[in-house]
């Protein structure tokens, strides 16, 4: 553990917490897309299955059990709870397109050709673009309330800090993760255009039409 | 080159 990975962690979080206290203080999850808040609950799903075959350390279990429960209850309350403000016309994104090369990508290039592996792979390559339903979804309607862009820049702030943690740990223990830290550049390009609007033309995002 | 997968990291 270092500092970047930690605050990594935290950002994370903070990522995920922004998101869930925002639909449930306005009851309303009008602007979210659904359907990559599904993807992140099956991100969390397919990568923390070993919590029933590892233990590691008592805030590697904490933090697995919280993200998945924060990701379900988000999910929760998007299609259930509040599904009346679900703006299911902008949320069109084909999930098949993310879904299919990915699943594909993770029988080629894994660890282990063992199921829990080809699904911990199938996790870091799906949450590289798990996003994109919601960034598509800002595309279409040409803005973001200034809530979401903040939850948008703690997830990808999030996979910037990981790059730097990988940075460390190749310096200092001369480890690194192929897959992880690909996929994880990959993740955070698709960050760059946002991040870019979010500190240029400050919280609200309206794209130019 | 060498693959190590990371256990610890979320």
């Amino acid at each position: 553990m270092n500092i970047f990975r930690l605050a990594g962690d935290v950002s994370h979080l903070v990522a995920i917490l922004i998101l869930l206290m925002k639909i449930w203080r306005s009851k309303s999850c009008a602007g979210i897309s659904g359907r990559s808040q599904v993807l992140f609950a099956l991100v969390f799903t397919t990568r923390y299955l070993d919590l029933f075959t590892v233990y590691i350390s008592a805030y590697n279990t904490v933090m697995k059990v919280v993200f998945l429960a924060l990701s379900y209850a988000t999910v929760y309350l998007i299609y259930m709870r509040f599904r009346n403000s679900y703006d299911s016309e902008n949320d069109t994104f084909r999930v098949e397109f993310l879904l299919i090369p990915v699943i594909g990508l993770s029988f080629l290039e894994n660890y282990a050709f063992t199921p829990l592996e080809i699904l911990w792979t199938f996790s870091i390559f799906l949450e590289s673009v798990a996003i994109m339903p919601q960034l598509f979804m800002i595309t279409k309607t040409g803005e973001a309330e200034s809530i979401t862009t903040h939850y948008l820049f703690f997830l990808g702030l999030y996979r910037a800090l990981y790059i730097a943690n990988w940075v460390w740990r190749y310096h200092t223990e001369g480890f690194y993760d192929q897959i992880a830290i690909v996929s994880g550049v990959v993740q955070t390009i698709f960050y760059c255009d946002f991040f870019y609007l979010y500190v240029t033309r400050g919280e609200e995002i309206r794209t130019p039409s | 080159a060498k693959k190590t997968k990371s256990k610890d990291e979320l």
